[in-house]
């Protein structure tokens, strides 16, 4: 809190690097199998 | 609800995430949470949380030695993308900065089955959005914040830090704004349904030109627990294609294309209505808005029992055919050029959910993205768009734009993540109703 009246939360940030598994979940299996039943079965998205 | 879930499912994709640190109970137990607008809830681990590994990576809640705990014991669980988590609700004091909101109703986690959880940074999430989401109807922690009289107005703001060399994450100011984190006047736009921070949106521009779908209007939601941007594949894949993301090529849109292109073209030319045609040619049937699957599934490679799904897929194919071709003419491109172009999209469909790669080397040369919020222009660059990760030969890039399609009437549906909450300063005003976006600073 200060003078202005306002309460400031501070945010700390994650930072992007190979461990935190985004580009890994790109080339895991999983994502490959997902493509692949994507294109034959759910082409609108599970959510469509 | 499934409509609710839907949007919910974003909650996979926390790479490039933004939290904070509350204390629960008295004295305050240490929990790092990401404030997130996309939801209502406020939940943590809980001690009693067993069977579940990632509890045993996160801190967890005690209430045993909070003197200001309040038992609840009502059963609570929050479906996820990947999972769920689930427990009981709880009441307590709840430090956030300085102020303490009391008697703050919260879910203890006792199970959080997912993977998602084990990996991740946090220990829960602080919902900031409306009650009307809340699972269990629990009265989110900023509706008592407001109350309790703790802030002086009903309004919060986020600024995030997407300077990657600075370790300042960014700032959450409840009560307010702050204005060292924005320039200009704010754009404000009423909240159309309340529930999330939801709001009407016009079209989003590729280069400065119109992408076409949101003419006639998409929502939007403006989602701090969500890392990236999603919304219809449509024009998600004309985003891929002017980037050079890769996509999933759908066989069956490449069919539609081959056997339906140019009578879709000629009856664009036409001036039939574009809504109707896909139904026109028998693809879809109208359901007096739209084309719409009629639900006939091809049974020639039906194999266990299953579909391939083809009679859907070809009905989504030609109503995203439509658009693209109609975007096309009116830019006056030859048949053949659009036709072609067409077809170039069928091989840059986003994967549902899921992210797409694109050259690192090209990213000065890619275009802006923009979006119509208010009837002002609100531009992403690439810079902004793409995240890069890891540095030099190893380096990878992933585009931010993911396939979403929710259908009407709460689609067609933007969710804009923090990406673009990090380059536009977020106001969330719950007293007016409103969302405002101005150039971070």
């Amino acid at each position: 809190a200060s003078n202005d009246g306002l309460l400031r939360i501070g945010l700390k940030k994650l930072k992007l690097d190979h461990n935190n598994g985004l580009a890994a979940r790109l080339e895991s299996k999983e994502a490959k199998d997902l493509r692949a039943s994507i294109r034959k079965y759910n082409f609108r998205g599970k959510l469509g | 609800d499934g409509s609710d879930t839907d949007i919910v499912a974003l909650k996979n994709y926390m790479d490039a995430q933004y939290f904070g640190e509350i204390g629960v109970g008295t004295p305050p137990q240490k929990f790092t949470v990401i404030f997130d607008t996309g939801s209502s809830n406020l939940w943590v681990p809980s001690t009693k949380c067993y069977f579940s590994v990632p509890c045993y990576f996160h801190s967890k809640y005690k209430s045993s030695e909070s003197s200001t705990y309040k038992k609840n014991g009502k059963t609570a669980a929050i479906r996820y993308g990947t999972g769920a988590i689930s427990g009981f609700f709880s009441e307590d004091n709840v430090k956030i900065g300085d102020i303490v909101v009391k008697r703050q109703e919260f879910i203890e986690a006792t199970r959080e089955p997912s993977v998602t959880f084990l990996v991740a940074k946090f220990d829960g999430i602080l919902g900031l959005g409306f009650k009307e989401i809340s699972v269990g109807n629990a009265t989110p922690v900023w509706y008592n914040m407001v109350k309790q009289g703790l802030v002086k107005e009903p309004v919060f703001s986020f600024w995030l830090n997407r300077n990657v060399e600075e370790e300042e994450g960014g700032e959450l100011v409840f009560g307010g704004m702050d204005p060292n984190h924005f320039k200009g006047k704010h754009t404000y736009v009423p909240v159309t349904q309340k529930g999330y921070w939801q709001f009407d949106m016009g079209d989003v521009l590729i280069d400065g030109k119109e992408s076409g779908y949101c003419n006639g209007g998409c929502s939007a939601i403006a989602d701090s627990g969500t890392s990236l941007l999603a919304g219809p594949t449509t024009v998600v894949t004309m985003i891929n294609h002017a980037i050079g993301a890769v996509g999933v090529v759908s066989q069956e849109c490449k069919a539609v294309v081959e056997q339906y292109g140019q009578t879709i073209m000629d009856l664009l030319l036409t001036e039939a209505h574009p809504k109707k045609i896909c139904s026109q040619v028998g693809l879809c049937t109208f359901d007096g808005t739209r084309g719409v699957s009629a639900g006939i599934e091809s049974v020639v490679d039906e194999k266990d029992g299953r579909s391939s799904g083809l009679g859907d897929a070809m009905c989504s194919a030609c109503e995203m055919a439509v658009v693209w071709m109609q975007n096309q003419l009116r830019r006056n491109q030859t048949q053949d050029r659009i036709l072609n172009y067409v077809n170039e999209l069928c091989e840059r469909l986003p994967s549902p959910m899921g992210q797409s790669a694109v050259e690192c080397g090209s990213i000065s040369s890619m275009p802006s993205v923009s979006f119509t919020i208010g009837g002002k222009i609100f531009d992403l660059s690439p810079h902004e768009y793409i995240l890069k990760v890891g540095e030099g030969a190893a380096a990878q890039c992933i585009s931010g734009f993911m396939g979403l399609d929710i259908p009407p009437p709460r689609g067609p549906l933007w969710i804009l993540g923090d990406m673009f909450m990090g380059r536009y300063h977020t106001v969330f005003d719950s007293g007016k109703l409103r969302v405002g976006f101005a150039e971070a600073a």
